[in-house]
């Protein structure tokens, strides 16, 4: 799982 | 990107710029925990590691350090510049009682068993529970200045807007981050109380609030 697509929040 | 979600980043964005401007200006930090900001700190170090893994967008790039540096710059004011006025007998929250349960959870429930990600985790987690040692000092002092009043409403806000945002993001995006909404739920309620006196005392003009 790719951390940056799942985490583009702040 | 969605207008819950920006709305809720320019308040959270307030509530670091207000409290930054208020220990500045007033140079003290009376009635501020120092423990929460410096777990604000670990929070947004250990979330935005991936500033320098990655790039998002410039909007990402840029509130990330801006997060970064107003954390790291009012813990620095808190504990350098103002000690003198940093009220330690207040601020007594036994922060290892958040930190180290916090921390094995991030362990045993986790998207992935990466660093990056237990580190996401464990921030997403720290986050939820920051406030405490500050919602802990205003009842121990029993009163709140009305900047800190205004400082904690932003703070509280900006975690409600995100949930909203969630719920869009699941209705028109299919995305869904179980550990994000629970841990956010879970940090908005941890506010609930302080809105009511917030609501109700900032009616009534009072300049201080008193939590029970």
């Amino acid at each position: 799982r790719e951390f940056t697509s799942l985490h583009d929040e702040l | 990107m969605n207008i819950f979600r920006l709305t809720g980043d320019l308040s959270h964005l307030a509530a670091i710029i207000i409290l930054l401007l208020k220990i500045w200006k007033t140079r003290s930090c009376a009635g501020i925990s120092g423990k929460s900001q410096v777990l604000f700190a670990l929070v947004f170090t250990t979330r935005y590691l991936d500033l320098l893994t990655s790039f998002i967008s410039l909007y990402n790039t840029t509130m990330k350090i801006i997060y970064i540096g107003c954390a790291y710059a009012t813990v620095y004011l808190i504990y350098m510049k103002f000690k003198a006025t940093y009220d330690g007998n207040h601020d007594t929250f036994r922060v290892e009682f958040l930190v180290v349960p916090v921390g094995g959870l991030a362990f045993l429930v986790n998207h992935d068993f990466s660093p990056l990600e237990i580190l996401w985790t464990f921030s997403i987690y720290l986050e939820s529970v920051a406030i405490l040692p500050q919602l802990f000092m205003i009842s121990k002092t029993g009163e709140a200045e009305t900047i800190t009043t205004h400082y904690l409403f932003f703070l509280g806000l900006y975690r409600a807007l995100y949930l909203i945002n969630w719920i869009w993001r699941f209705y028109f995006e299919g995305f869904f981050d179980m550990i994000a909404i629970v841990a956010g739920v879970v940090q908005t309620i941890l506010y609930c109380d302080f809105f009511y006196l917030y609501v109700t005392k900032g009616e009534s003009g009072s300049n201080k609030i008193n939590p029970a």
